[in-house]
């Protein structure tokens, strides 16, 4: 493993083992600033780490997961820069400072770490979880249809060999549930972006109905500004808005859920692959992902830090 | 470890709402291992799908008898894994 996380090697999708091995070495070079919290097990025992970024107590918090598909390894390499990004840029650019300085940030970089291990292992393809379906001899449920927010509606399915299987009841995987614990017990989460890949997107709820959310004008104007941010670095070019109209109905989806429990700045992002390479986006291009979508992310927290609620 | 030797995928530009619902059917056919890495949902969005290696000629005669335009996105996926696992363990030694 590399010896510091200046030496890791951010251009390169790594198994999860030494994305672990990241997580402790961060927290170790900055024990003033960064701490691991594991919020719970996966269905295989392994822990569910998160990464809180704080310079005070008692602060609001910004939440951003990656890797809940296992198969989109572009998030979880991003996930890992924009932890060094935080930690680098803290004192030197004033905007991520004055928002540390307001908000806590919880990273969770391996939101689905039995899935991500079987890509790395068994099948490179790998979308959902790992827990067996009794009565079933498919394996997994879809991690963002597993929510109690339109959990059962259109847009999920309820055969276990679905990709977008829905699971036998909401928050019915250890993955899920311990994320919503970890909000619940929080308390004060006020922005929740969940990152995805592929196909270019910055969205926002709702999925499981076509009902606007009552903060959709606010909402817009917030993808609008954070699309147009992150286009100015390599111009990838990204659709916005809501989820049901931008893309399709999805019922049981994490922002959904997390919108419903009155964290107004609820989003999902869908990174590039620049229409070539889908899900195996080659390594050469984690950085500018993960640069460009960082741009984004800003724009989600600084807005958030400027309009309190 | 499942391998991915000869499979394709798939870059679908459907021209009309009837086109997507053929896609929708297709996705059905479970026999044909087909994975939608993007659904059919309408005609402005992509349709990316991963066809098995043995599935290829079935599916490639459908979309030509619908007249359903494609082109190919990844000429095998295997090859991308491969490149990437050796993009890996170049940096890990």
């Amino acid at each position: 493993f590399a010896k510091s996380t200046d030496d890791f090697i951010y251009t390169t999708y790594h198994d999860l083992n030494t994305i672990n091995s990241f997580i402790d070495m961060i927290v170790a070079e900055n024990p003033n600033m960064v701490s691991k919290i594991v919020i719970g097990q996966s269905y295989e025992n392994r822990p569910l780490n998160v990464l809180k970024f704080s310079t005070g107590a008692s602060r609001p918090g910004i939440w951003i997961d990656t890797g809940i598909h296992s198969r989109e390894w572009v998030t979880l390499a991003s996930g890992i820069w924009f932890a060094k990004k935080i930690v680098t840029d803290y004192g030197r650019d004033p905007i991520l400072t004055d928002i540390l300085n307001n908000y806590d940030i919880f990273l969770e970089i391996a939101t689905n770490p039995d899935g991500y291990e079987y890509t790395h292992t068994r099948d490179r393809m790998w979308r959902k979880t790992r827990k067996p379906n009794p009565g079933s001899s498919c394996v997994g449920v879809d991690p963002n249809r597993n929510w109690d927010a339109g959990f059962g509606g259109a847009g999920s399915s309820s055969s276990p060999c679905s990709e977008t299987y829905r699971g036998p009841s909401a928050h019915s995987e250890s993955e899920v549930k311990a994320i919503v614990d970890f909000v619940k017990s929080h308390g004060n989460i006020k922005a929740f972006v969940s990152i995805h890949s592929y196909s270019q997107m910055l969205l926002y709820p709702y999925g499981y109905t076509s009902t606007p959310a009552k903060d959709q004008a606010e909402l817009h104007e917030v993808v609008t500004k954070a699309v147009s941010a992150l286009q100015s670095l390599y111009n990838t070019r990204y659709r916005y808005g809501s989820i049901i109209t931008t893309i399709y109905q999805a019922s049981g989806g994490t922002i959904d859920w997390t919108y419903n429990q009155g964290i107004k700045h609820s989003y999902t992002f869908e990174l590039r692959d620049t229409g070539f390479y889908g899900f195996l986006l080659p390594a050469e291009q984690i950085v500018p992902t993960a640069e460009e979508t960082w741009l984004a992310l800003m724009a989600i927290m600084e807005h958030t830090k400027n309009n309190p609620y | 470890k499942r391998t991915f030797e000869g499979d394709q995928v798939l870059q679908i530009t459907a021209k009309n709402e009837a086109q997507i619902s053929l896609l929708k059917e297709l996705s059905e056919q479970e026999h044909l291992g087909l994975d939608f890495w993007r659904e059919p949902i309408h005609q402005s969005l992509p349709v990316d799908v991963r066809v098995p290696f043995n599935s290829l000629q079935a599916v490639r005669a459908f979309l030509r008898y619908n007249k359903i335009h494609y082109n190919v996105m990844i000429k095998d996926v295997q090859d991308l894994m491969d490149a990437e696992q050796r993009q890996m363990v170049k940096y890990r030694t």
